[in-house]
């Protein structure tokens, strides 16, 4: 069995679970927050058998896509602080960032 | 050491905690939401030495007891758009769903 | 790759984040509740290469320090409840209690 860990943008959530759903496959749902940009996202928490992560990263590809953020940096994220004014930065949020980790028991009660 | 990922019922977090506490062992306690009723219930992190899993488990095989839930599904869970009409239904929800993961390092400061 | 689950007090959160993203490094922020004081703490999920664990846990050493709780127990955190009287309590909380998890396969999408 094996964890799969997807930080995702909030805006693909509810399709991608439900469609998860429809396939059979179980999740958790957890809110979360990027580190860099301190805006809300979403991390699942999906267990699943080896031979389903394939199907269940697909899933994922399918239906997260990236998008552009526009972010006016209140404080700059880097050491920045001499030479710094505040002006619109662009940055691409990616569809997900995923982890798949071994479990070595899974106990349903 | 091994880390326990326990996803269980918010009505059984309280209980299990403080047992838990009793027996000297440490939890994290995180909101979480199920992927498939979209109801809030919550997972646990618990950091234990190896040969403390199995009482852990026991402490939530004893504690955490699955419940029906009736739900009026507003939209239809899984594909059946075109003969559907919302009508209660009971969906069985168990008591603990948990992953045991091995832990490489354990740090603490 | 590594997946380092680290919780720590919400205090230090803010500054860790900002120096690890100077560095470079990633991280995902889920608002958290410790087992035993029920207090809101922080679990951050940081996906780094295996050479770079190291340098995140100085991150964590040198920018997560311990501090001293007074908590008046409202209901006794263990079975003491026959000779139980309210009184305050000290407890030491540490700065963090990290976890280094192993990572089979990481995507991004
Ligand atoms: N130190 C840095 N310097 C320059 N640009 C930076 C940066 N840190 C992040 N970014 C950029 O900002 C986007 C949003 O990052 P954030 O940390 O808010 O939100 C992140 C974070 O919540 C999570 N994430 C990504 N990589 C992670 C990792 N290795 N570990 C844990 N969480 C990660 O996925 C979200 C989206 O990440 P994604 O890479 O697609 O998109 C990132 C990336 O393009
Ligand atoms: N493999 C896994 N990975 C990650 N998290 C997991 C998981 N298996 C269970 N969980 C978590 O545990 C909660 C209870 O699951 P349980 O299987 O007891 O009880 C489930 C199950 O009886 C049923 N169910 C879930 N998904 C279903 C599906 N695709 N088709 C039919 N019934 C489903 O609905 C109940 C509530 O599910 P919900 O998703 O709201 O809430 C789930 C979810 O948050
Ligand atoms: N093995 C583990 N697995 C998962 N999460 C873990 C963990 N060890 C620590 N944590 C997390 O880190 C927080 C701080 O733990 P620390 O051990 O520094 O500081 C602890 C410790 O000094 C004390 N404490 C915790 N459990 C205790 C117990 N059963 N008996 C006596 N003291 C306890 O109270 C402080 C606050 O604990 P709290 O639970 O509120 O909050 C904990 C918990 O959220």
């Amino acid at each position: 069995l094996k964890l799969v860990v997807a930080v995702i943008q909030d805006k693909d959530a509810v399709n991608l679970l439900q469609l998860m759903a429809e396939e059979g496959f179980r999740a958790t749902k957890l809110s979360s927050t990027g580190g860099f940009l301190r805006e809300g996202n979403t991390t699942l928490l999906i267990g699943c058998e080896a031979d389903s992560v394939e199907r269940v990263l697909d899933l994922i590809r399918e239906n997260c896509r990236p998008r552009e953020r526009t972010v006016t940096a209140q404080s700059p994220p880097s050491g920045m602080l001499d030479s710094y004014a505040p002006f619109p930065l662009e940055v691409s949020v990616g569809g997900a960032t995923v982890f798949v980790l071994d479990v070595e028991k899974c106990v349903q009660i």
